[in-house]
């Protein structure tokens, strides 16, 4: 789950 | 992005929109609650320090700052404005929200991704969200006549947060490793928090009534 933290929502 | 998490994003802007045009054109804030508005301000707030930390998209960045600066204008209309302050229903607007924010904080010291002073604080304004709403139904739950214009932020309000589900089941099916157990449990008690104020939204829609919930 390395990437899936990237907080590109809002 | 895809259309759901476009089609969620617009409906969260207009229902700012919609709360913005009855508070600065109509001056009044009659059925909307001081104590909700004052928890999304705290959100915003805590959540986006990401704008000095992280860039994703100009996009990302000028909502992130239309949704700060919106937050902070609708609570600065509702305390200080000399002529929609008057309009507030301090008596009915009882929530203490205050309880809110000390277990969602105790919650994000406890449950987060990474123990980090950002993370913390991205998770607490996710557990804040979820629960932000409560005061202005509990608000509307007592005015029961609802105008129009506050029925309808709710409602714009409400759909952003299902929009928001199925962006996320789109982007579980889509996109390799893309899970956000945090995010999606705080979204679905967010988004079932709504769930009985919709009912009563779209029988007074259908029945062409004006929006009265039971007492």
């Amino acid at each position: 789950a390395k990437e899936s933290r990237k907080k590109d929502e809002l | 992005m895809n259309i759901f998490r476009l089609a969620g994003d617009m409906s969260h802007l207009f229902s700012i929109l919609l709360l913005l045009l009855k508070i600065h054109t109509i001056k009044s804030c009659a059925g909307v609650s001081l104590k909700t508005q004052e928890l999304y301000a705290l959100v915003f707030a805590t959540r986006y320090l990401d704008i000095f930390t992280g860039y994703i998209s100009l996009y990302n960045t000028l909502m992130k700052m239309f949704f700060l600066w919106s937050s902070f204008t609708i609570v600065w209309y509702m305390r200080y404005h000399n002529v929609v302050r008057r309009s507030y229903d301090k008596d009915q607007d009882t929530f203490r929200h205050y309880f809110l924010i000390l277990p969602c904080f105790i919650l994000a010291l406890l449950v987060h991704e990474k123990f980090t002073f950002l993370e913390v604080l991205w998770t607490f304004s996710l557990y804040l969200e979820a629960v932000a709403i409560l005061p202005q139904l509990v608000l509307l739950q007592r005015t029961r006549n609802v105008d129009n214009l506050t029925g309808h932020y709710v409602f714009f309000l409400g759909a952003y947060r299902s929009f928001y589900i199925l962006n996320w089941i789109y982007r579980y099916f889509t996109e390799q490793n893309y899970y956000k157990w945090i995010t999606w449990i705080s979204g679905l008690v967010q988004t079932a928090l709504y769930a009985d104020f919709f009912y009563y939204y779209v029988k007074s829609w259908r029945n062409s009534e004006r929006l009265q919930l039971p007492a």
